[in-house]
């Protein structure tokens, strides 16, 4: 049987709010390290893979491979019913038909049970080989949201260069074009404002922006982001979460005619 | 989808 506790329901929440866009059903795959998600979008542009380890949880316990094919709208309605600081334990059967969800508040002495009736989901597992990337770039979450938000108003897709001690994002549109630069910086006083740009070779790729809009969702999650980039390979959007849990997202390029 | 790539051309499956 699976049980896993979670001391805030927050993360859980912002999770499913930050993907539920993107895939509608999809398996909670979970077994003694923890619970994983793989899975794509409906036009198979984009991967979600959601790892969330044990140690995020406390305790954790599952002595069998279960996976909990759930509705991501239908998880996110009750997941509505939690308060961010709430307790969240989710509890499964070794061959589950609900996947249950309890919500303790802290401070008050209330306890609410949710059931979720699960789905069986026939989900393709996609091999994501380890690859060295040309360029890493790690930066304030809020800031690649906002050049994505604001490049989106101007086109449908930006183009992303990396080069020594640069990034620059770049979009053409209709009205015009637009372009932003960022270069590596440090602070001692503001550590969240850090841009960080690691790069073995000069990389140019261009992405969708309503995909990327997309990722930004999962932006609460973490103050920083790491956008890992290879000529010819889909980009990884990485949200580091605590006890080396992450949410990533995984964007095919657009490709030249 | 001209000009879009597919995730599945880049990451086979298992």
């Amino acid at each position: 049987m699976l049980e896993a506790r979670l001391e805030q329901a927050s993360i859980l929440k912002k999770v499913v709010d930050a993907i539920k866009d993107l895939v509608q059903d999809c398996n909670f795959d979970c077994n003694d390290s923890g619970i994983a998600l793989q899975a794509m979008d409906n036009s198979h542009v984009a991967l979600v893979s959601m790892m969330l380890k044990s140690d995020t949880f406390s305790p954790f316990r599952c002595d069998r491979n279960i996976a909990l094919g759930i509705n991501l709208n239908s998880f996110q309605k009750v997941l509505r019913c939690a308060q961010n600081e709430d307790i969240l334990t989710l509890k499964a059967d070794d061959s589950p038909d609900v996947v249950s969800l309890v919500f303790e508040s802290s401070e008050q002495d209330r306890i609410s049970e949710y059931d979720i009736k699960l789905m069986d989901i026939d989900q393709e597992h996609l091999g994501i080989p380890d690859t060295e990337y040309a360029a890493t770039i790690t930066m304030p979450s809020g800031e690649f949201q906002r050049i994505c938000r604001d490049l989106s108003a101007l086109s449908e897709s930006v183009a992303i260069e990396a080069e020594k001690n640069a990034v620059k994002f770049v979009c053409n549109g209709d009205i015009g074009n637009g372009a932003i630069s960022l270069r590596n910086h440090s602070s001692v006083e503001k550590p969240e404002q850090n841009v960080n740009i690691e790069l073995s070779e000069p990389v140019a790729l261009t992405f969708s922006l309503k995909y990327l809009v997309n990722f930004c969702k999962a932006s609460g999650l973490s103050g920083s982001v790491k956008l890992c980039l290879s000529n010819e390979v889909p980009l990884l959007v990485e949200y580091e979460l605590a006890s080396n849990s992450y949410l990533r997202f995984y964007l095919a390029p657009k490709i030249g005619d | 989808r001209p000009g879009q790539g597919n995730i599945m051309n880049f990451f086979g499956k298992k």
